[in-house]
């Protein structure tokens, strides 16, 4: 490709992507090693080619770049083996044909970020149904390949406004199968990655939708046995909600008071440390209205058996703005606020 | 001495796996 005549460049791209059409069989890792050396060569030209070069990208060509994208990257993901697979513990499944796709995406990536890449022509192939199969190849073992899908559709998401409403739709159902159907799917703390970045622009005052999502998704994803694989990644959006608007923080320390744990010490240990993200940009006018309740759940913390529970709970009064804001709170609280306060009294003694 | 008051965080402090935000309103020309 580098060194073709600029007159025939797009018929040979033209002619690598088709030849990168064809999809060999990893499985057995012996088999057609020509071929696949051959079409991981054109692969390569390939991103090198979208990667440097400018003006190469003329509309005839994105038809054939989506069929060889769509080609390679859709296609049933293997069943996981180990119905027992614990993210946490057991190593994932690795893509076998990755020394292929990992060149596919990279290619994708490379055309999706182009300066000469333009939305108004991709978006006839790049379309609700293309980003469907896009989101749900976020189920993938791998954890290459979700990192890709999701700078991948992070782009997306910028770059075709048209589309934005649908992508937040389709993750609010995947999140939703999620939680109350199959509590199983592999790309959750990515697509809160995502949606920590579509959170952090929203405009304000912020639309209805927005808060449904957070209360229909995001506090009932607190519940999920898996949560620790996500974690972070939730209360960094729940941190981003309160930081947009403030006036849903009671609603959500209820929530997370709803849903808090039971019976596992180390999702109680998270909350804690949610908690305290919340109160460090809380505003005092919210704290008022949530440290009843709040510190009711505190003083059982600190009066955990788990010492983690309630080293974490204590860990609270090493934090100055937690501190002054129960301190202002103290002394001129209305009577019944000031019974809760003494019920920390209790359980530290 | 009256204590300094510790303010609250102004913007909760980024954790690494975050993106560039995508803002609402306009196409991101990322």
């Amino acid at each position: 490709l580098k060194d073709a005549p600029v007159s025939e460049l797009h018929d040979l791209l033209c002619k690598k992507l088709q030849q990168c059409s064809i999809v060999f069989d990893f499985l057995d890792c012996v088999a057609d090693l020509k071929g696949k050396e051959i079409k991981r060569a054109a692969l390569n030209e390939l991103v090198e080619c979208v990667a440097t070069n400018r003006g190469i990208l003329i509309e005839p060509l994105y038809p054939e770049i989506i069929k060889m994208i769509s080609v390679n990257i859709f296609r049933i993901l293997p069943p996981s083996e180990n119905p027992e697979f614990d993210p946490e513990e057991d190593e994932p499944n690795l893509e076998p044909s990755w020394p292929h796709l990992q060149l596919v995406y990279e290619f994708f990536l490379r055309f999706l970020e182009s300066p000469d890449f333009q939305p108004s022509v991709a978006k006839r192939y790049i379309d609700q149904k293309f980003v469907l199969m896009l989101l749900e190849l976020f189920d993938s073992e791998d954890p290459r390949e979700r990192e890709y899908l999701k700078t991948i559709l992070h782009r997306v998401y910028g770059k075709f406004l048209g589309l934005r409403a649908y992508i937040r739709k389709q993750c609010n159902n995947i999140f939703l199968r999620f939680i109350y159907e199959t509590e199983h799917f592999n790309g959750v703390a990515e697509l809160l990655e995502i949606l920590g970045s579509i959170i952090n622009g929203f405009a304000l005052p912020l639309k209805a939708e927005h808060k449904q999502f957070l209360v229909r998704v995001l506090i009932p994803l607190h519940s999920v046995k898996s949560l620790s694989i996500f974690h972070a990644q939730l209360a960094y959006c729940v941190v981003q909600f309160l930081e947009k608007d403030a006036t849903l923080t009671e609603h959500v320390i209820r929530g997370l008071l709803k849903y808090w744990p039971k019976t596992c010490t180390q999702k109680e240990v998270m909350l804690l440390g949610e908690i305290e993200e919340i109160l460090d940009v809380i505003e005092p006018s919210q704290f008022v209205k949530i440290q009843e309740p709040l510190f009711k759940q505190v003083a059982r913390c600190i009066a955990s058996p788990h010492f983690q529970v309630a080293e974490r709970a204590l860990y609270f009064w090493n934090n100055e703005y937690i501190l002054s804001l129960v301190e202002d709170n103290c002394h001129g609280a209305p009577y019944h606020l000031r019974h809760a306060l003494p019920r920390l009294q209790g359980a530290l003694e | 001495p009256q204590k300094k008051k510790k303010q609250k965080l102004p913007k909760s402090p980024a954790p690494h796996f975050a993106m560039p935000p995508i803002h609402e309103d306009n196409l991101e020309k990322i």
